[in-house]
C-alpha cells in the first residue's frame, strides 16, 4: 500500500460522497447519469464477488462494501427516491455500445478462463467507459451544476492516482496487471478534456458551460 | 502463460 494508492481510494470514496450529498440537499438528480451510476453499481457488483472467496484485508473488505452500498445508494436514489427530478430526457446513452463490446472483450482478453476472473475484467473493462454516459449528457445539455464537475473530477483524480500507483508497484515490487493498467489509462484519458475544462472554468468560479 | 492475479486493489 503507497501514499498513491491510498489517495487514489480517498479519492474516489470522495467522489462518491460528494455525489450522493449532492442529490441529498438539493432532493434533486438533476443533471446526474444514472445509466452511469448503474454501471458503477454493476462494476463494483461483478468486481467485489471476491468478498466470499478471498480475503486480503479489513481494508479491503471495508472499502468494498462501503462502495458497493454507495452505489446501490446512488442508483435508489436516482431511480425511485427523487425519480421526478431525474432528467431521463438527456440521459440517452445507448447502454449495449458499451456492454456489447465490453462483454465480449472480457471473454476474449483476461487472466484466467474462470467465471469469477472473467466477471472480474468484465468490471475492469467497463469501469474505464461507466462514465461516458455521464459525459454524453453533459455535452448534451452544455452544461453541468458545480458540484457535479467536483464529483467528476474527483473520480478522475481516483484514476490519475491510481496510474502514478502502478507506477510505485512496478518499481518496487514489480508489480504489473496489464488489464487493469490498459484500462485505467483508458480510462484516465477520457477525463482530460474534462479536467482542462474544470481548471480554466471551475476552478476559476466560472459555471461549467459547453459553447 | 496467463498468471492467475491476487486482485488486491479496489
Amino acid at each position: 500500500m503507497n501514499i498513491f494508492r491510498i489517495l487514489g481510494d480517498v479519492s474516489h470514496l470522495l467522489a462518491i460522497i460528494i455525489l450522493l450529498v449532492k442529490i441529498h440537499r438539493s432532493k434533486s438528480c438533476a443533471g446526474i447519469s444514472g445509466k452511469s451510476q448503474i454501471l458503477f453499481a454493476l462494476v463494483f457488483t461483478t468486481r467485489y464477488l471476491d468478498l466470499f472467496t478471498t480475503f486480503i484485508s479489513l481494508y479491503n473488505t471495508v472499502m468494498k462494501v462501503i462502495f458497493l452500498i454507495c452505489a446501490y445508494i446512488t442508483v435508489y436514489m436516482i431511480y425511485v427516491k427523487f425519480r421526478k427530478t431525474f432528467d431521463s430526457e438527456n440521459d440517452s446513452f445507448r447502454l449495449e455500445f458499451l456492454l456489447v463490446p465490453v462483454t465480449g472483450l472480457s471473454f476474449l482478453e483476461n487472466h484466467s478462463f474462470t467465471p469469477l476472473e472473467i466477471l472480474w475484467t468484465f468490471s475492469i473493462y467497463l469501469e474505464s467507459v461507466a462514465i461516458l454516459p455521464q459525459l454524453f449528457m453533459i455535452s448534451k445539455t452544455g452544461e453541468a451544476e458545480t458540484i457535479t464537475t467536483h464529483y467528476l473530477f474527483f473520480l478522475g483524480l481516483y484514476r490519475a492516482l491510481y496510474i502514478a500507483n502502478w507506477v510505485w508497484r512496478y518499481h518496487t515490487e514489480k508489480f504489473y496487471d496489464q488489464i487493469a493498467v490498459v484500462s485505467g489509462v483508458v480510462q484516465t484519458i477520457f477525463y482530460c478534456d474534462f479536467f482542462y475544462l474544470y481548471v480554466t472554468k471551475v476552478l476559476k468560479g466560472k459555471k461549467l458551460s459547453l459553447p | 502463460e496467463k498468471k492467475s492475479f491476487k486482485h488486491d486493489e479496489l
